[in-house]
């Protein structure tokens, strides 16, 4: 299973329809400041069920509708969507009874090859999540991903400044960094 | 949930700190440690005790994360936080202007270990240093032709400038 | 100490938020502030109230310090320190890698304000970034020939490499 | 009034007699990750009377002297010595009574051409503070730097990872770094 693709439109500075293909092992993100690279990061934490909004740089969670600039008007909502390629696996089988083998399944809990995951969030407040276009509860997304490593609080997304927080924070605070992973 | 946090302590300890922990890979050499602050009588507590760092750079003397210099606490920070991604595994990794601090030699020990990660993980990087986009198989620009909206463009390594700046000459 | 705290809040104030101020000389345009912040009555007081700062980069909507981009923000917090330094000058300056998150374009333009503090004060800049060490008169590296114990070393421009590199040629 | 030299000796990694010329308006140091270009910074809030060992990255005081490496023992002291140059300069005289005119003195309270800051200290504990090779009490150091703008919490040094410590800093901390320039 992989991460294939990011579909942002109305998203923070990202007012258009912008896609990014992860065809690659490593993908860069390069651009000057200010420019919207620190977006594409809060995108995939948000789309994953991030509730808080702070953790993504607003004091509500309206902020992430893009609110117009000198040029642009305010959008009416904003919408994310991770597109994952969900082939068929071998897994090791460690549930059964009869020895571990190694069993062919999809990692995600889904019978599709692809898996896309949409949130959506309207300014009159509506928001909803989508799996393959139909709609579900935040449960349903946390279910999906459970047990793939993949989430808001894994330790997979290094966010702006951590590294500078995890630095200036006293050994309380960094047990916590250390709970949330485990 | 003290098991599971006594069992991630170790899995993250060896990671960092173990002979070819995290720590010995970005420093090319040295030694970390990882342990619990113990309190005024010396006992310490898997459910409360708070979590310190110990590092000793190649050819220095051992100290705590605060008394190091600002690429070398960046570079014990940054293996502590692979070393907690090793622990719990994914199929992606975002890293967000992590190499910001750190001086050429650094930059590459630091894109080294990442290429160690290749063959369970796939890497989102965002840089303003040429030896980290040298790393990447593709690059993405994001710019603001008009000013306060995102604009993705593909670009190539010859396109990014001396820190980061896009040519105007980059496709969508 | 009232009467001072207001009068310096109000010189900073004027520093860094003014129209010449180090906010709008920093992002070339926009505009910032410096307020107390009320509590929950909505009542500020000169010996209690916290400090929070507002900035509008130019062609953006205004926002707190915590809304801005890394390198947005990392160009305020320069202007606030700036603005404080300039309410009370001194004949030298220090500044130790401030200029780390900041792109190219940024960093001309934090050159650009430094020089027009030199009818008052020296500087003395620790860098990485090359377009910082051509503002310099002179450059001293600061390298560790054998590891532990520095040795100052005289160095031209040329000398140093990518990102701070020092030349094994460069002499004492 | 202006900086002309740093002397260290046996402080921190410079554990030889070094020398930094201030002789132009703007100087830059440059080097490697962690090859002492901060032990300058904290060598000259040292010298200046800095009585907080924390903010000088340290434990404690002892640990500004030079602690031995792989090939070298541990220093028997540190030293650092500040040059000033000390001309007699026009000044604004603001406190007679006969109307403001221009008055011509040095800047700093000493009738030298140059004046030596040095501050040593001991493994035996022993530390010393001079003026031009004359021991004095701190309190001295302070009287002499009195309205220079110049000393340990001023705005005029901002050491590494200032900036973050203000961005991470909440509104009533933030208070505090004004007040202490007040
Ligand atoms: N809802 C929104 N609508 C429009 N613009 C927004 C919105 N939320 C944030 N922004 C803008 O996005 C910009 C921040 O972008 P981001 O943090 O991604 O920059 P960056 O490319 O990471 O820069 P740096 O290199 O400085 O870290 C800010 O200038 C901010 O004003
Ligand atoms: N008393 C001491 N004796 C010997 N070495 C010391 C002493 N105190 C600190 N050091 C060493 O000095 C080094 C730190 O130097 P410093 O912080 O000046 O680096 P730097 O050049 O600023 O690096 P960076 O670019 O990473 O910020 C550390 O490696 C530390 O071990
Ligand atoms: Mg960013
Ligand atoms: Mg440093």
């Amino acid at each position: 299973m992989r991460l294939a693709k990011l579909t942002l439109s109305g998203f923070k500075s990202f007012a258009d329809h912008t896609e990014f293909h992860f065809d690659e092992p490593i993908i860069g993100v390069v651009g000057p400041n200010g420019c919207g690279k620190s977006n594409v990061v809060d995108a995939i934490k948000w789309v994953l069920g991030e509730r808080s909004a702070k953790s993504l740089r607003g004091s509500a969670m309206m902020d992430v509708i893009f609110a117009g600039s000198a040029s642009r008007k305010p959008m009416g909502g904003a919408s994310v969507t991770l597109t994952f390629e969900n082939p068929m696996e071998s897994f090791q089988d460690d549930g059964e009874e009869h020895g571990s083998g190694t069993v062919q399944r999809r990692a995600l809990g889904v019978d599709t090859e692809e898996v896309d995951v949409t949130r959506r969030l309207f300014s009159d407040g509506k928001s909803e999540y989508l799996i393959n276009g139909n709609k579900v509860r935040l449960r349903d997304i946390k279910e999906l991903f459970l047990d793939t490593g993949i989430g808001t609080n894994a330790y997979s997304i290094i966010e702006q400044g951590k590294v500078d927080a995890m630095l200036l924070a006293n050994p309380i605070e960094r047990r916590a960094i250390l709970e949330e992973a485990a | 949930s003290r098991v599971r946090f006594e069992e991630t302590f170790n899995a993250v300890r060896e990671n960092f700190a173990g002979s070819s922990g995290m720590f010995r890979r970005l420093f090319g050499g040295g030694s970390a440690d990882l342990f619990l602050v113990p309190d005024e009588e010396g006992q310490t507590d898997w459910l409360e005790s708070g979590i310190e760092i110990r590092a000793k750079p190649p050819g220095k003397e051992p100290r705590v994360i605060n008394q190091l210099s600002g690429g070398e606490k960046t570079m014990t920070a940054v293996a502590l936080l692979l070393a907690i991604f090793q622990s719990k595994p994914s199929p992606f990794c975002i890293l967000d202007e992590v190499d910001a601090a750190l001086d050429e030699a650094n930059v590459e020990r630091f894109c080294a270990v990442v290429k160690q990660f290749l063959d369970s993980s796939h890497f989102i990087i965002i840089t303003h240093h040429k030896t980290t986009m040298r790393l990447c198989n593709q690059l993405y620009g994001v710019t603001m032709p008009q000013r306060g909206v995102s604009k993705r463009v593909a670009v190539r390594f010859e396109e990014v400038g001396e820190d980061g700046q896009i040519d105007e000459a980059a496709s969508e």
